[in-house]
């Protein structure tokens, strides 16, 4: 079925359940250390970014997704061959580094920059 | 306190981001006590110049490392005073994580003026590591070329030299020891700082750069892998002239 891969194609029952802000995206979410119970040894920041990606992984991929082809194929697989192999995932793809001031168990003071702790885009996997 | 995943999961996994590390190792222990005073105010300087208020790493930083550490002395030990001088030890230790990190750059950011209730001071710190003699009058500009945000009081000095070359690949427990030395402006008279809390004061803290180690360990990684590479090559040279 041709509509189940190109996405200029739609198939008719793929319009109705998924709409497009059901599809895999970037949702955007800030919390703050004190929520996390780590405010007694971060000093800055106040607040934290995460953010996460949510949403279903159909068979059209939207462009930008970053997804291997392998998602393709495995979200077919999950709806026409074998329903137990489950859809592609929604995850993140690109994240930020974060700069974190903290305070050490001896006391010492460390400004650090953390590697991958803000998602800032999703991917199906 | 938010559940954090199971220390064997983290124990398992040494390759977890170590943030999570130390929020295992802080949920454990409570800090021994909330940071104040010039050094916490240091910091949060050097952290505003470095990150914006949401912690995303600011493009134009000049602090040129990915983390940087600033250890208080464990022991600051009044020492009997000589002649017109107040002298004081310090000790630092050296934790280091020296697997992950590179040490690229230390230094001593300490007091060059001390004002006391009936005494001006004019102080300077001597490292007592053998043939690392600094021996350095107050200055308000640090060895270092970046500007840094110390106050009119307070004076940076660059001893990277003499951490890394003489102490930071020593093995075992490893202790930067400084003589924090006073005298009265304009006066030889001898010092009776006794009562002055001098050893709770806050006169000196060190401040370690680091850099990841990563890059470092891939391009030895790769050089090594290059040598043998070369080594092969060179020898099936031989054997082809052969």
């Amino acid at each position: 079925q041709a509509c189940g891969i190109a996405s200029d194609v739609s198939c008719p029952s793929q319009e109705h359940n998924v709409s497009i802000n059901n599809q895999c995206s970037l949702h955007p979410y800030e919390i703050s250390f004190h929520q996390l119970g780590w405010d007694h040894w971060i000093i800055a920041p106040r607040l934290y970014t995460p953010n996460y990606c949510k949403g279903i992984c159909t068979r059209i991929l939207h462009y930008g997704l970053n997804s291997p082809n392998h998602a393709i194929i495995q979200s077919l697989v999950s709806e026409l061959v074998n329903h137990s192999v489950p859809q592609p995932s929604c995850v993140p793809y690109n994240f930020l580094p974060m700069s974190i001031l903290l305070i050490e168990s001896d006391g010492s003071i460390l400004y650090k920059e953390y590697e991958g702790m803000i998602a800032q885009s999703c991917t199906c996997r | 306190k938010a559940g954090l995943p199971s220390t064997a999961l983290l124990a398992d996994n040494p390759t977890l981001p170590s943030i999570l590390d130390l929020a295992k190792e802080a949920s454990g222990k409570e800090v021994k006590q909330w940071p104040q005073g010039y050094p916490l105010r240091y910091m949060l300087k050097l952290y505003q110049r470095s990150a914006d208020p949401l912690g995303h790493p600011r493009e134009n930083r000049t602090i040129g490392a990915k983390m940087v550490r600033l250890i208080k002395p464990s022991a600051n030990t009044v020492r009997p005073p000589r002649g017109s001088w107040h002298v004081q030890t310090l000790d630092f230790p050296l934790a280091s994580d020296q697997v992950a990190y590179e040490l690229i750059r230390a230094t001593v950011v300490y007091r060059h003026q001390l004002h006391l209730v009936n005494y001006n001071l004019s102080c300077h710190v001597e490292i007592w590591v053998p043939k690392c003699g600094t021996k350095h009058s107050p200055s308000s500009k640090s060895g270092s070329s970046k500007p840094s945000p110390t106050s009119k009081a307070w004076t940076e000095m660059d001893i990277t030299h003499c951490v890394q070359q003489k102490l930071w690949n020593r093995k075992g427990r490893r202790v930067l020891r400084l003589r924090f030395m006073c005298q009265q402006q304009n006066s030889n008279e001898t010092l009776k700082l006794q009562g002055h809390g001098l050893t709770s004061l806050d006169v000196a803290f060190l401040l370690l750069y680091f850099n990841d180690t990563d890059d470092g360990v891939q391009a030895k990684l790769l050089a090594r892998g290059q040598e043998e590479l070369i080594d092969r090559e060179s020898s099936f040279l031989v054997r082809s002239v052969r």
